[in-house]
């Protein structure tokens, strides 16, 4: 997706060799236009999946999930890492690991609003580790329903997120897919 | 806002007297086509206030906010209230206070994305004591914005939200407004 290249290659700073900064445009500021294309974008390559839900996470994943239910025309559920005072009637939790923070968390959704034989398309802004991703699938599997795809705006794919769902089978469209960020330089695939 | 209306009267679930739970469509569960509406709403609303900036918080205020950005064509800032791994440069910080909690907490934004000058509308999804609604209008004024509107989905007006930011100066738009919890009912103005 070339607006999302050319986005990262101007706005995004590297941090470190792990960490690329977007709060320019994904993870601070949103540029909603951009989220409206990458909706466009997600929905085009997961034509044919019959998505019935779209699972993401609080916060970064909100805006571009909620683009793709716009286009695809399906209700977008976010799991809430904190209590919420409404969230707390028929829970389904699981735990997702942080190897920075070192510590691991609870990330909860609701049985009411996925069930069984939804197909679920999880969607987050970032895939690193692959823990959050795997904390999703995790529900919606509680859930009894279909993980039928899994759309990342951003892939480190040095990092094992990407080869640990591949080897589930799960089927990951990634729009920018990062190879290096090693001397302070972006570089794709 | 009737489609709005109906929504709350349909799936709304009254907690108490104090808390109207919307988890199906805004807290938990996001209707998107509801939310591109509410964006539609909010532009027709504050048209000719020549919005530069949209501001709100994680994480219900989102889905509004970038709908509205996407109608208006402005960036969006949601402002943090917890620490998040680039979101360290150039802070500005607010208290709001959480009367049900009994605690004080920090909401941040980053100085690089809001300018002296910008004409900022502030986005949340429920009015109620108007604590965070004043924690986003003090950021937006360290950063010498002007804050010209503040959209709200639904205002609880039996809080004291409203008459706090009117009393200031505020312009609110608010596009249900609750008279009423009493009795496991919703009433509107
Ligand atoms: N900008 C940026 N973020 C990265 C990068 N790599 C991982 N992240 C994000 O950092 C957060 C790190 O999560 P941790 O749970 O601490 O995971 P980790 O240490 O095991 O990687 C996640 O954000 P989150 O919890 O989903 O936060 P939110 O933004 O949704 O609130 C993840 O999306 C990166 O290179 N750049
Ligand atoms: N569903 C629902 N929510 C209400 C109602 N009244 C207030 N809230 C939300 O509850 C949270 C309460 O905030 P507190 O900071 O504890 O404030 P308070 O006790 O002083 O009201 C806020 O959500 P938040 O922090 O913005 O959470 P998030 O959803 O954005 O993550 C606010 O929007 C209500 O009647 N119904």
């Amino acid at each position: 997706m070339n607006l999302l290249l050319e986005k990262i290659k101007n706005e995004g700073r590297v941090l470190s060799e792990n960490v690329l900064k977007v709060d320019s445009f994904i993870n601070h500021q949103i540029d909603p236009k951009l989220m409206y294309e990458v909706g466009i974008e997600f929905a085009r390559r997961f034509k044919n999946k019959q998505i019935t839900k779209i699972l993401t996470i609080e916060s970064s994943g909100i805006a571009p999930a909620v683009f793709l239910g716009l286009e695809l025309d399906v209700p977008v559920i976010f799991a809430r890492k904190r209590k919420s005072i409404t969230l707390n009637d028929n829970l389904l939790v699981s735990k997702v690991h942080s190897f920075t923070k070192q510590e691991t968390n609870d990330v909860t959704i609701s049985k009411d609003y996925i069930f069984e034989n939804d197909n679920v398309l999880i969607v987050d802004d970032f895939l690193a580790n692959g823990q959050a991703a795997l904390g999703l699938i995790n529900l919606a599997e509680q859930a009894n329903a279909n993980v039928v795809g899994i759309g990342i705006i951003i892939e480190k794919s040095f990092q094992e997120g990407r080869s640990l769902l591949l080897e589930k089978g799960y089927h990951i469209e990634s729009l920018a897919r990062i190879k290096s960020l090693a001397n302070g330089q972006v570089s794709f695939y």
